[in-house]
């Protein structure tokens, strides 16, 4: 799987997963 | 709201009830940022709109090594001018129950 889990010491998930391309702004 | 750099958006429906929402943040410019952020993903997370402030979900995000220190107020009010916008909403598309 891509996404990758970070659990802070607070006890808070942040999950993260790869922006799609069309997300992205065009620079 | 202004264009901090990062992008927050819901990351599910929401419906008003409750007071946890699932947030997804994102850089869509680096160059907006002080430090380099740690890749191109987006970080998923809850966000508890009566208990908890903007402040503190991106201090965390500094401490689990998301972006650098320095980005922690660009962190922030990116978060809050979302969080304001969905409780904007909230009062205006459901007011019986806020």
């Amino acid at each position: 799987s891509s996404l990758t889990q970070v659990v802070h010491s607070a006890g808070r998930r942040f999950i993260v997963s790869p922006v799609p391309e069309s997300r992205l702004r065009e620079s | 709201a202004e264009d901090t750099g990062v992008r927050v958006e819901l990351a599910e429906e929401d419906h008003g009830r409750k007071s946890t929402i699932a947030l997804r943040l994102w850089v869509e410019d680096p160059k907006k940022l002080k430090g380099k952020p740690k890749d191109n993903g987006a970080i998923e997370f809850t966000f508890d709109l009566e208990r908890e402030t903007p402040d503190d979900v991106a201090q965390e995000m500094i401490e689990s090594g998301f972006f650098h220190e320095s980005d922690v107020k660009i962190v922030a009010k990116s978060i809050r001018d979302r969080v304001a916008l969905i409780q904007w909403r909230r009062k205006r598309i459901w007011p019986a129950l806020q």
